[in-house]
């Protein structure tokens, strides 16, 4: 655990007496080995590193009766910096609907998210539709409908053989028509270096007015999560992050990386299979999670 | 820098060490790989670094060989295992396809009876390759699933049983022990059944891959891994301390979302892959 490896550097630290910046960079590597451990992206990883750095050579660490604490304890703060202190919420648009559109990789979680968003939000006394403009993977229309009636979301489905396009233009029609708070809509899973794919993806964004796009990345991500997310960020845009399959004991580096690399808040976890399995961002915990 | 030969100096070390980690390789694996590919070119001054690197990437990968390919047992029963949208259902499709093509009368088992659509999603599938399916009877857990399929294989003289399981967090208990009773049927009907179990990752997987396997492994043991969606550009590294840990070789890479689009594994194409 990066706790256990950070509180073995102050030990180390702290005897070796006379505290220089040489002894102090070369706990800083055991630092960065953690971060890499935890799945934190190499550059973001050298970078949060090079922070700790300039802050521990400075007097607050050599003239520290604990140096070795010192530099934990500002580890744990530049991490939590870099994760974003304020929650930031879903931005509802004075427009209605607000239109949310999901987009990442395959299998991230996103249909399954649709519909915690749905559960989330109905819980708030918003009406929620769903809709799906997935026309690539099989069974995936029936897979959110579904999801739909157990979040007792309204959901609209296209006539079949709708083109994605269609579908976005079609389904904003209908939750402008009927008065949703909220469209919710699904998109296929795709690779960043998909062309065509990524053009639909922009497609989508125009055809459907949404007002935010959010990136959904599974939490077990590794170092493609810095690569990812500024591919989808600078191709169609991204207003918010969220983590998914964070129910698992993956230490959840992806966070940090995906946050350096966006400068987008992270608004939601995923932590379950069911549709109650949705939790709002804490930084604090998340950072903690990092640390082991 | 990774074309440089003779001593290595400190920037090509690191360059070096970025790919690895970029990779996937993480700092242990990739730290041992660096210091073995330094000593195999102080013994052959002719090697250049990343050829040295790539040679031991091979050679790790290959040192267990295995092929998802049906012994003389019949039916020849494998299971699809793995964490949650790996990609284990579209596999079982692909790998469905590819053995009904040699010939082999084949039936697929929808045992994923949790997430929504997830047999009408095999049913896809099945269709698209040209076999059978056997899915739940209403209400039914993946147990019972299991049980009428192995059941609906050796009644109608089926070669191979390829069974698509629900996604999983290797840390729920509750989900582990559902599959070691999944096992357990399989072992009922067909003694020495299942007689490959494929674990799928995700090529995008980071440093969690080697406990998933340590804890997928506990529940049934573990015969080869399967590396998905490495179209992309993840490079599936995490495999490797999986390889080095565990003794557990790759036998299947997916490579796309159609029927088509899987290979064998190859060492050679996937140490060259970390690098390029
Ligand atoms: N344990 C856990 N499982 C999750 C979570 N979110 C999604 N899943 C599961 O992850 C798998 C993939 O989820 P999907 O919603 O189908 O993913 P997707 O991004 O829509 O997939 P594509 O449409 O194929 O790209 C399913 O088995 C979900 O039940 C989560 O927070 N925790
Ligand atoms: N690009 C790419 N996508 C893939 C590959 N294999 C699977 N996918 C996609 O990944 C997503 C998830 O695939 P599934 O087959 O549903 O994964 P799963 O493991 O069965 O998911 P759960 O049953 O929910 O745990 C789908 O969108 C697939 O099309 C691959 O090799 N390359
Ligand atoms: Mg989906
Ligand atoms: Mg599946």
């Amino acid at each position: 655990a990066l706790t256990d490896r950070l509180q073995g550097i102050a030990k180390r630290l702290t005897g070796q007496g006379k505290l220089t910046p040489e002894n102090i960079r070369e706990s800083l590597r055991d630092v960065r080995r953690a971060l890499l451990e935890a799945d934190v992206e190499v550059a973001v990883a050298r970078d949060l590193v090079a922070r700790v750095e300039a802050r521990a050579v400075g007097d607050e660490v050599l003239r520290s009766l604990t140096p070795g604490q010192q530099v934990v304890g500002i580890v744990r703060e530049e991490l939590e910096s870099l994760l974003g202190h304020a929650p930031v919420t879903l931005a509802g648009s004075p427009h209605v609907p607000t239109v949310v559109l999901l987009a990442g990789l395959q299998g991230s979680g996103k249909t399954t998210f649709a519909g915690k968003l749905a559960r989330w939000l109905g819980g708030r006394d918003k009406r929620v539709m769903l809709a799906s403009a997935d026309v690539h993977r099989p069974a995936a229309i029936d897979q959110l409908a579904r999801l739909a009636g157990m979040a007792e979301a309204g959901f609209w489905r296209a006539p079949e053989g709708a083109a994605p396009e269609a579908i976005a233009g079609g389904a904003l029609d209908e939750a402008r028509r009927r008065g949703f708070d909220f469209l919710v809509l699904d998109s296929a899973g795709r690779l960043q270096i998909d062309e065509p794919m990524m053009a639909e993806l922009e497609t989508l964004r125009r055809a459907s007015r949404a007002h935010q796009v959010l990136l959904v990345m599974d939490g077990m991500t590794g170092q493609e999560a810095v690569r990812v997310g500024r591919a989808f960020a600078g191709r169609v845009g991204v207003d918010g992050l969220v983590l998914t399959k964070m129910d698992g004991d993956a230490r959840g580096g992806a966070a940090l990386s995906l946050r350096q690399a966006t400068g987008k808040p992270i608004l939601f976890l995923g932590v379950g299979e069911k549709l109650d399995g949705l939790e709002a961002f804490d930084a604090a915990r998340i950072a903690g999670r990092i640390l082991g | 820098a990774l074309g440089r030969r003779g001593a290595i100096d400190e920037a090509t070390r690191a360059a070096l060490e970025e790919a690895l980690l970029a990779a996937d390789a993480g700092p242990a694996a990739a730290e041992r790989l660096m210091d073995e590919a330094e000593r195999r070119m102080r013994a052959d001054p002719a090697l250049d670094l990343r050829h040295a690197l790539e040679r031991g990437v091979a050679q790790l990968m290959g040192a267990t060989r295995a092929r998802f390919t049906p012994g003389a047992e019949r039916p020849w029963v494998a299971l699809l295992v793995g964490v949650n949208g790996v990609g284990k259902t579209t596999l079982a499709g692909k790998l469905a396809a590819g053995f009904a093509r040699d010939g082999r009368s084949t039936l697929l088992v929808a045992a994923d009876t949790f997430r929504a659509a997830a047999t009408e999603q095999l049913e896809v599938w099945a269709s698209r390759a040209g076999v059978e399916l056997v899915r739940a009877r209403d209400g039914a857990d993946p147990a019972a699933v299991v049980h009428d399929g192995l059941s609906a294989a050796l009644a109608r003289g089926h070669e191979v049983v390829l069974v698509d399981t629900a996604g999983r967090l290797h840390t729920k208990r509750n989900l582990m022990a559902e599959l070691e009773k999944v096992g357990r049927v399989c072992a009922r009907l067909v003694p020495g059944s299942p007689h490959h179990v494929l674990l799928v990752l995700d090529a995008t997987l980071g440093q969690n891959g080697l406990q998933q396997a340590r804890e997928f492994q506990r529940a049934t043991p573990i015969t080869s891994l399967a590396i998905t969606k490495l179209d992309g550009t993840a490079r599936g590294g995490a495999v490797l301390a999986i390889a080095d840990q565990l003794k557990l070789p790759v036998s299947v890479v997916g490579l796309g979302e159609g029927l088509d689009d899987w290979q064998p594994f190859d060492p050679e194409a996937f140490a060259r892959g970390l690098f390029e």
